[in-house]
């Protein structure tokens, strides 16, 4: 589903270069359930806005679905972004003078699906994740796990063959954050959908089959999660 | 240095009634490290955001070193909360278009702190912080946990006796938290630092001498730490 050839993401800030990628090259197979770790800084978020179609490398290939994403139209691959991606954010993005109902029916807004259909989605992810009675509240009116639900209830709307979560617990108690990964890896086994997870936490990670390690913009290690 | 009486926050959001703050009652000696816990929306933001002098409860007390903080006059108030209490915020809220380095010299703005003292400390909190070299960047050129940690330092260079701390861990790997907490544990032991601390890790936790539990506004539990 996703591989990457030697992708770089150099950024030049005045004198100082930061190479956020460093020649990352790997493969992530349709259904498998990736966890992504690393220090802080590592380029864990700059790797996930690549393969999410989010953000280009400063060289380097990257194949989606056996297609080079450079290769196409804008047009074509906010499309493809639109329907095979999930995208849970590390900041949320969510938009603040808007309901988290609606919030969650963005993606939707995308593809032209009905409103009846909309909404009833989007009340059925934000239900799943907890929230109901709360469809109508702003960002500001919820807490921050409230809000980071919000964002995980995004990403599912779309029915998207590809999950990119950056750090989707972080700010979720215990609980909750094994409600959601238990939802990710129904997800993943019986839906076959491909998660990308970053976090720092082993035990969040322990849920993931495979573990990729970041450092310093290099992919240090890969191989099966520990459990 | 805390004490509250019978503290209230209700929202009302057309016919729902959120009540974030249900009949808190507390007091937090000045030397004490103490972490809040509780699942998401259990009230621990609304709580650090009263005690903090950033909200108002909707009803009860709170007196903030003995003074009762609802008869201060706004000025006043603004002025306790610059030099007393430094505050680390969730969401970071950050200014976007503006430096580390000018983010963290904030708080001494409004202390008419010298020019070439307020650049020296804000360097100073940064490269404690692990972030010399990067004082220039935007936070829109910052990870996550490098934006977290450019936070953490705007708390600490006003050399505030109250330190109030929502979650500033979530975004940072282990061995960052670690190094933080440490930081956390030396103001608190050697300069006789207030830490209040929200978090949902209990080895974040494990940091502090009293643990404060909440739940749907209420609080649960308060005994020392299990370590
Ligand atoms: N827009 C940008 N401009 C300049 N530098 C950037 C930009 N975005 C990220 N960086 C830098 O690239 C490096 C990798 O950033 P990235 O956000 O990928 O790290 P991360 O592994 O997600 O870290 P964290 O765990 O803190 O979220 C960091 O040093 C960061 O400061
Ligand atoms: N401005 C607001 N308007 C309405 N409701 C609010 C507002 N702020 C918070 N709330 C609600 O009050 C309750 C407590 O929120 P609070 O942010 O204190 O929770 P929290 O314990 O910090 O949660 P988290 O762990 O998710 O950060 C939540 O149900 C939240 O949705
Ligand atoms: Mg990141
Ligand atoms: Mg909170």
């Amino acid at each position: 589903l996703i591989e990457t050839n030697e992708l770089k993401k150099i950024y030049l800030l005045g004198e100082n270069e930061v190479r956020a990628l460093d020649n990352v090259s790997l493969k992530i197979n349709t259904g498998e359930f990736v966890a992504v770790m690393g220090p802080s800084g590592s380029g864990k978020s700059t790797f996930m806005n690549v393969i999410g179609c989010l953000d280009e490398p400063t060289s380097g290939r990257y194949l989606l679905d056996g297609i080079d994403v450079s290769k196409m139209e804008r047009d074509a691959l906010a499309q493809i972004r639109n329907k095979k991606i999930g995208f849970v954010f590390q900041g949320f993005n969510l938009l603040p003078r808007t309901s988290a109902l609606e919030n969650v029916e963005v993606p939707m807004l995308y593809n032209n699906t009905p409103p009846r259909q909309r909404k009833d989605r989007a009340m059925w992810a934000l239900k799943a994740l907890g929230l109901e009675g709360r469809e109508h509240h702003h960002p500001s009116q919820l807490s921050g796990g409230q809000q980071q639900r919000v964002a995980i209830a995004r990403a599912l709307v779309n029915d998207a063959p590809l999950i990119l979560a950056d750090e989707p617990t972080g700010n979720l108690d215990t609980k909750t954050s094994v409600e959601i990964m238990e939802l990710f890896v129904r997800l993943n086994e019986e839906n076959k959908i491909t998660i990308v997870l970053v976090t720092h936490e082993t035990d969040i990670a322990s849920f993931s089959q495979r573990t990729i390690r970041f450092l310093d913009g290099h992919v240090i290690s890969d191989k099966a999660t520990k459990r």
